[in-house]
């Protein structure tokens, strides 16, 4: 006899967590610590705050002997906006609950990374996580609370106000069993990574071993803060299209469009229902099913819908690029390309790369560093797309580009969107959507070009000094 | 202000549908089509009915002149045991609901990927899935429905009776937006691959151009189908004893023990609680946080339980591997090693490699082929533990094994476990589990020890002959 079930999510994420980056202890540890930075810098931006974080893994002591691995407690603090005290439960213990279902970009997207390392804590430890925060400085709300994993519902063990210092910001403190010696090298390089992309921030970190490491701020400038926009109608699908149809007061076709997409304006509008070939006066509601796939259909083969401009993302920038590089690398030859805004499936994206070569470049294979919404993406290499254009052009490819064999070659490739194609639920690697492999290609032969174009001048420059 | 907010399971996935394997058309075919294959051919098995399976994908009449990506229609149909009509609907328009939430070996183990193949054609073309089920062969339940995803709940557009013609079985067809061309050689070897593995089914494949491959039963016995078993103490977790503690009646923690897991008897749960020093006459409800732990902590370093049984589990097998070898690769030397069962988090698993050396093996650099579950495994290869251990055995460390280079050598992996642990919901590849790793390790270096031994027979004859 069959018998049927259902689960709920953080019941799902439970039995498979290995799908949100928490497999084995190392790797949990990295997750878990990545999850709680990543929320924490997202809440300082948003909300214009110079981000102050704070990192700390700390052996529980009388584990010390026993091998990896085994408990750590994981610190993690922030000066950002604290979180409304009512939403702090449902934030942590809640799956698929958060506030950046938005159509902006952020590092966080998916509502569930605080939650999990909370969850992966409570699964190896049985250990509630705590949590303080204030939105207004005066005072911190402190919450003890567990997950109950089968109902997808925080559980508040404890709940006390302390006095606060005078500064807004939240801290988490839990406890997991984690591998700090395996996690080492990428941890260490996660924060290395992380703090060249967000040079306004300040970041101390102090590892399992109690070894402190202080990236310090380099500018006082923050990056504009993205903004929410409308969906971008290039590749903008039924389901959406449906759902804009049912929930509207507009009451022609025209105005749909205009009043719900990025930048569609009346003379936008009525040149698409032009070529779609769809009187843009009648009423969405009455639109037939046949229509509105015309309609849909019509949307993705436009070729003249304005692309999106960059308020709703916020790119690396020359400025950040450059200086990363320069500090990290040190190359004899550097240049970046900045790829103008593009779209896929109505999300708004867009493609920075940078190539360092030479110098202090190494040789022996092209090294990628990889970023998506400024997070570092420090697994699975080999399943990025990113890589797959990097290895097609720069690897397989050379000779059209004059590189030599073991190039002392560098490249840094960072993609940023509304919403970025991760295949995992642990934020590891991008999926190949054509939209963004086409932009990545675009944006790695410029910069190759540019290469080739210096190791020609470089090679006619030796040539004429050995005459 | 921060405004928070939930969403349901299937609102998670309809926007990050790269999560579960639909990141483009070509891709979303493969997954769609992979998805019902496997719910077919799991209820086939579960029910011991040998697998009669037929698919077809027929491009959507107008769409014929169009470039593609275009709609299909996606028709699988099996004669396994039907779905209960009453949980039909939910069964495909719900996301983490099904009936392979337990612990016994399936190709199926999230309870979402029939609702992702409905879900994803419904978001590209809006038009609702129809499936036909009969559990008598009399009535066949005829059921037209889309899924709410807001809701995560399916939507009944139109349900009918028809009569059946005496066989039980389930039909689903969907239309969808998929790339048949850029699709199709991953689509056939996803045939050809599980066609190797399950040679009691006959699967009968008409692609998108119209063309039929038959791949006809080559034998009538099926496989044992998998019991459902009890958690295997090793690994065991928090979470795992705190519920089984809250729900218990054991009267104390010796029957908690001996009741409740996989071969765990009297003897072996007095001598683990030696071994942890806690008194196992205490009751479960009265037992301390630290006890817990001690005991959890103790299931984990415990080296005497009795390793799993396969009751569980359904490996393949010499034979079924060695068919599959020699009716596709025709070497000129084949091996197999199959280890014995072990757990990690306290699911069973068994590993099994098949090599196959020389003869028709093309050279060329090692060709792996990669299972579990008797699922094939066509995508992100080298994110794939199993991978990452045949490159540093069979690869990096050749010269050990007496392995030329571009040597004419393939490896079959196959992993199967009461939870496999997948690192995507789409199944594209295996995470790291340590435990896993050990054990593809041990296989691997079995069957390139056996090679080793038979290419040094080889040379020293070909030495004696050339005297
Ligand atoms: N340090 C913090 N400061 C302010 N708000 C926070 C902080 N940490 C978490 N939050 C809030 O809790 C919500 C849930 O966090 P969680 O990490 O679970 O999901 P997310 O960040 O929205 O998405 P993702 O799963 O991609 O990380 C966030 O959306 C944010 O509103
Ligand atoms: N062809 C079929 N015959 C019988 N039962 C089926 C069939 N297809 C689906 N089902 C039932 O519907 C349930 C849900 O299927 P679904 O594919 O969504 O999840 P699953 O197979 O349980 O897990 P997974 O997401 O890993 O595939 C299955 O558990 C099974 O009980
Ligand atoms: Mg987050
Ligand atoms: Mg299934």
């Amino acid at each position: 006899k069959t018998t049927f079930s259902g689960i709920s999510p953080s019941e799902f994420f439970y039995r498979n967590r290995d799908l949100a980056g928490f497999s084995n202890p190392a790797k949990a540890l990295y997750t878990a610590t990545r999850e709680l930075v990543e929320n924490s810098l997202d809440a300082c931006e948003s909300s214009e705050i110079l981000p102050n974080i704070y990192v700390r893994m700390t052996p529980v002591v009388d584990q010390l002997d026993s091998p990896e691995p085994r408990t750590y407690k994981l610190k993690v603090s922030d000066n950002g906006p604290g979180i409304d005290p009512v939403k702090a439960p449902d934030a942590f213990g809640r799956v698929f609950y958060g506030s950046k279902y938005k159509l902006r970009q952020a590092r966080g997207m998916f509502g569930m990374g605080g939650t999990m390392a909370v969850l992966y804590g409570q699964i190896t430890t049985s250990k509630p996580v705590v949590i303080y925060t204030s939105t207004d400085g005066k005072k911190f709300h402190k919450f003890t609370l567990r997950i109950d994993i089968q109902k997808n519902a925080p559980v508040i063990i404890n709940k006390e106000i302390i006095e606060g210092k005078g500064s807004t910001g939240t801290t988490v403190e839990l406890l997991l069993t984690g591998d700090a010696f395996r996690a080492s090298t990428k941890v260490h390089d996660y924060f290395l990574e992380s703090a060249l992309v967000t040079p306004y921030a300040e970041i101390t970190f102090v590892d399992a071993q109690g070894k402190m490491f202080y990236y310090p701020r380099s500018t006082n400038t923050l990056p504009k803060p993205s903004q929410e926009t409308q969906p971008h109608p290039h590749g903008f699908d039924f389901e959406g299209m449906r759902r804009l149809i049912e929930d509207t007061d507009d009451k022609n076709l025209h105005k749909l469009l205009t009043n719900n997409f990025h930048r569609v304006g009346a003379t936008t509008s009525t040149n698409f229902f032009k070529f779609a070939k769809i009187d843009h006066t009648s009423s969405p509601k009455d639109l037939s099913y046949e229509n509105i796939v015309k309609m849909v259909d019509a949307m993705h083969s436009y070729e003249s819908f304005l692309p999106p401009d960059s308020h709703c993302l916020s790119p690396l920038g020359k400025d950040i690029l450059n200086a990363g590089i320069m500090s990290e690398l040190s190359p004899e030859f550097s240049t970046i390309a900045i790829r103008p805004p593009s779209a896929y499936s109505g999300f708004p994206f867009i493609v920075e790369v940078g190539l360092a070569y030479g110098g202090n470049v190494g040789s022996g294979g092209v090294k990628l560093f990889r970023y998506a919404n400024r997070i570092p993406l420090l697994y699975d290499e080999g399943s990025d797309i990113a890589w797959q254009v990097v290895k097609d052009l720069a690897i397989d490819k050379k000779r059209a580009y004059k590189i030599p064999d073991n190039a002392p070659l560098a490249l840094i490739t960072h993609v940023c969107s509304t919403k970025v194609p991760f295949k995992t639920a642990g934020k590891e690697f991008l999926a190949d959507r054509p939209e963004i492999e086409r932009e990545l290609k675009n944006a790695v032969r410029e910069v190759l070009r540019k290469l080739r174009l210096h190791l020609s001048r470089q090679s006619s420059q030796e040539a004429v000094k050995r005459r």
